[in-house]
């Protein structure tokens, strides 16, 4: 499988 | 040789006081991305974060109340900040943040 992508991750507070 | 020098990122401690119910920022980033060290990317009017006028859309956060986040992945420094909001013993957060690159 390929590797996660993190460089998409948001969080909002 | 090329241009004025460019003048070393300065690290800047902003205290966000929690006067709103929401801190209303939003980053991206954190270990083992692009973006190693989260960056703030929304500022949200009517948040505690707006209302304090100093964090910027842009900047890159260093340490939340002098907890460093360098080598934290993404859940992790997203998990220090919303518990930095969300604990009673301080009214406050502290943000040391970077301007990166000009």
């Amino acid at each position: 499988s390929p590797p996660k992508d993190y460089e998409d991750e948001v969080t909002f507070f | 040789l090329t241009g004025s020098p460019v003048p070393a990122p300065t690290a800047t401690l902003v205290r966000v006081v929690k006067n709103t119910n929401t801190l209303g920022i939003a980053i991206e980033g954190g270990a083992n991305t692009r973006q190693p060290l989260p960056r703030i990317v929304t500022i949200q009017k009517g948040g505690s974060a707006h209302n304090c006028d100093q964090l910027k859309v842009g900047q890159v956060i260093l340490e939340v109340n002098g907890i460093s986040l360098r080598g934290r992945e993404h859940k992790e420094a997203a998990r220090i900040i919303a518990e930095a909001f969300k604990t009673k013993d301080k009214d406050h957060i502290d943000f040391l943040v970077v301007e990166p690159g000009l």
